[in-house]
């Protein structure tokens, strides 16, 4: 018997808008420690991991661990038909194929349950280790996507590069190049629009700007967004889900041929 | 040329 009960609803809304263009299908992996997901995008370039931890659930009951198969877009679809403000709650059975979606409105006035087949989803589970980053960006999550959005009006690619004078995204394309410099600015009045910059050493790796665009579908989630890299490994761009956990994408960097 | 790494190539054994 699996029933998680998040009073903040819209949380959920926002993490599936963040997945459903990237990832198909995915397993929900339910344990006592909370929900779960790993997936890789069709073409096996990115990966995505959300956490959301059981402390974070107004009730959270998962007898014993629980896989749940579902369809990211079709998951969207239902919780989309939730407000921003109902309390979303999850339930299924241990043998049963289907879950259950219950909103009801902070008032309790409207109670509405929506049930979705399940699916059988064969997925392999990646081992990602702790790593040791060369260089981590935190910065606003706004101005991240509106560099993403911008640089790919104008190339393919971005090239990341992290040096002690601030972080740079750079593209080229057949119309010209763009270049973008952000400087360290810690915006003690103001920590959502601070940009923060440790660096062990200078790192500069290219990635794909279609990824990174689809990453920031997570932007609604948090005002912050923290950027880690390591040279030729892929690049881990988290979003916190309010105190309850984070979703983390991970995208390989392109290498010369 | 650069060419799109696959990222099961980094996670696949740790």
């Amino acid at each position: 018997m699996l029933e998680l009960r998040l009073v903040q609803g819209g949380l959920l809304k926002k993490v599936l808008e963040s997945l459903k263009d990237l990832v198909n299908d995915a397993n929900f992996d339910c344990s006592a420690s909370g929900f779960s997901l790993q997936a890789m995008d069709s073409s096996h370039v990115a990966l995505v991991a959300l956490l959301l931890r059981s402390e974070g659930f107004e009730h959270y009951r998962c007898d014993r661990n629980l896989s749940l198969g579902m369809n990211l877009n079709n998951m969207a679809k239902m919780l989309k038909c939730a407000a921003n403000d109902d309390i979303v709650t999850i339930k299924a059975d241990d043998a049963s194929d289907s879950v259950t979606f219950m909103f009801e409105s902070p008032n309790q006035d409207k109670i509405a349950d929506f049930e979705m087949k399940l699916m059988d989803i064969d997925s392999e589970h990646l081992g990602i280790p702790e790593a040791e980053f060369q260089a981590i960006v935190r910065m606003p999550s706004a101005e991240f996507a509106r560099i993403c959005k911008d640089l790919s009006t104008i190339g393919d690619t971005v090239v990341i590069s992290v040096t002690k004078e601030g972080v740079k995204f750079s593209t080229r394309g057949d119309i010209g190049t763009a270049n973008i410099v952000c400087r360290q600015n810690p915006s003690i009045d103001k920590p959502e629009e601070a940009t923060i910059i440790e660096m062990e050493e200078p790192v500069s790796l290219t990635f794909a700007l279609r990824y990174m665009n689809s990453f920031t579908k997570a932007t609604p989630l948090a005002n912050q967004v923290t950027i880690s890299l390591s040279a030729d490994l892929p690049v881990v761009v988290e979003y916190r889900v309010a105190e309850m956990g984070y979703i983390r994408f991970y995208l390989a960097p392109k290498i010369e041929e | 040329l650069k060419s799109q790494t696959r990222i099961a190539r980094f996670y696949r054994f740790s």
